[in-house]
């Protein structure tokens, strides 16, 4: 059977990691070319940040996800520090 | 709504502000006038008030920059992240960077500005981000209208969480309106709103209005405490509570714009206020004193004011009598006051209203208008008030 193309690019994946270190980090607004985060933090954050725009908490990427990160937006935390 | 951990917020009721580098998208008297714009939402609902400074430290530094900007979260391009703000302290404490790779406007085109810095000193007066979709604190961007835009509620309870609420600065009261028939029922308020909604008087022969005056092209018709819009864009007339547009004037007794200046003066009382024509917000400083502009203090209201721009002039109405005010020198002229019907024959002896409209003095006496053309010195055409109501 075809490899079912990922439905999430490298570079969307990269621009997920950029976005959860910027905002959704422990520590306050952090330049995401400082940190990388490991795996399970991924997919901590990105459950984080799905509960917060109200998407589907699957910790797992999906378009819908990613849509939401391409939005226009300010450049705060969205955890409280 | 959210705050941010500890809560911090300013503690002082004077927060100054200053802008330090400008965008290129917009004149620097548009983003003065924005940016004090988005102050005002929330000093129209917390007793705090913002002041522009040109130099020094203030306590909100604002500049507008892409990339690296001098702190360590440097902007990102076109698109992405907007802007950031801190939440309140000393030194950077508040400070709110735009990010100049954006196209910032004051529509819907590109980012706009009221938005984004409204959102930006929600953050700097210490609200963290909203998971309310329609909240202004949401973290993503959104274009709504903002003609006439005030806090979403989630914002202004987040606000008022931290500062408490505005209350409405006591003016001086309306003089009572002669005492009507007692009440049939003892307990049933006999006005319950001070001045009653001039709504079903839209159309009536008899309609005497308060006030009138241009607004950028637009006409604006005042009673009690209410002022109805004809504008050149909108179709239709809308009713709407001057206090909700300006939650701290409660009624205008006398309107002029001076068009050149960018500017509407509101008289209420023995107070004025200045707005920007444009932003429709506040001028800082105001209100002011009538006896600021050279009034005697025996005048405790203006009737009627309308500026003419053939002449420069700003004439106030008060009784029966009439002052010229210099807009070019910022003074009284010498000589007056004088009596309205020795200088205006023909439009009555005292004047509720008074507007200018395309070369045309429009003076309203009770009900009835004199329609007056400055050069000839003549009323033209005799017209009643309520015929500008489209009705």
């Amino acid at each position: 059977a075809p490899t079912i193309a990922p439905t999430i690019s490298p570079e969307e994946e990269d621009l997920a990691e950029g976005y959860l270190t910027q905002f959704y980090s422990d520590v306050g607004m952090k330049n995401s070319s400082t940190r990388t985060i490991k795996e399970n933090t991924f997919s901590q954050d990105l459950q984080a940040m799905q509960a917060f725009f109200g998407l589907e908490v699957t910790g797992v990427l999906n378009n819908e996800t990613v849509e939401v990160m391409k939005a226009p937006r300010c450049g705060v935390s969205d955890i409280s520090r | 709504y959210g705050h941010f951990a500890g809560k911090p917020k300013w503690q002082k009721r004077l927060i100054t502000y200053r802008i330090t580098q400008y965008t290129p998208d917009l004149t620097q008297s548009q983003v003065d006038a924005t940016i004090a714009q988005a102050f005002q939402l929330y000093s129209d609902v917390i007793p705090l008030d913002f002041k522009q400074v040109s130099s020094g430290t203030a306590d909100i530094m604002i500049l507008f920059k892409g990339g690296y900007h001098g702190d360590f979260y440097p902007f990102d391009g076109a698109g992405g992240v907007l802007a950031h703000a801190n939440s309140p302290g000393q030194n950077q404490g508040g400070d709110t960077h735009f990010d100049d790779d954006e196209t910032w406007t004051l529509t819907q085109r590109g980012v706009n500005l009221l938005l984004v810095a409204a959102h930006e000193f929600g953050h700097a007066l210490g609200l963290d981000h909203s998971r309310d979709r329609r909240a202004l604190m949401f973290p993503t961007y959104k274009y709504v209208n903002t003609n006439g835009y005030r806090l979403p509620d989630d914002d202004r309870r987040g606000v008022q969480a931290l500062y408490g609420s505005r209350t409405p600065v006591p003016t001086t009261p309306k003089p009572k309106p002669p005492p009507g028939p007692e009440p049939e029922d003892p307990t049933e308020d006999p006005n319950p709103d001070p001045l009653p909604n001039p709504r079903d008087e839209q159309c009536s022969r008899e309609l005497v209005f308060d006030a009138a005056t241009s607004i950028r092209g637009d006409l604006f018709f005042f009673k009690n405490g209410y002022y109805w819009r004809k504008s050149t864009t909108f179709q239709g007339i809308r009713l709407i509570k001057v206090n909700t547009k300006w939650p701290r004037i409660q009624y205008v007794d006398a309107a002029f714009e001076v068009p050149n200046k960018d500017a509407v003066y509101l008289f209420e009382g023995s107070q004025y206020w200045g707005i920007r024509a444009y932003a429709k917000t506040i001028i800082s400083g105001y209100p002011k004193s009538i006896t600021s502009l050279g009034l005697p203090s025996s005048v405790s209201k203006v009737d009627a004011a309308v500026y003419v721009p053939s002449t420069k002039k700003t004439l106030f109405f008060v009784n029966n009598q009439y002052w010229s005010y210099d807009e070019g020198r910022n003074q009284m002229d010498l000589g007056y006051p004088r009596s309205i019907t020795q200088d205006f024959p023909a439009i009555g002896s005292k004047v509720d209203a008074a507007f200018e409209n395309i070369g045309y003095l429009y003076f309203s006496s009770g009900p009835r208008q004199s329609e007056y053309y400055l050069p000839y010195k003549r009323v033209v055409r005799v017209l009643l008030n309520y015929g500008w109501l489209n009705c």
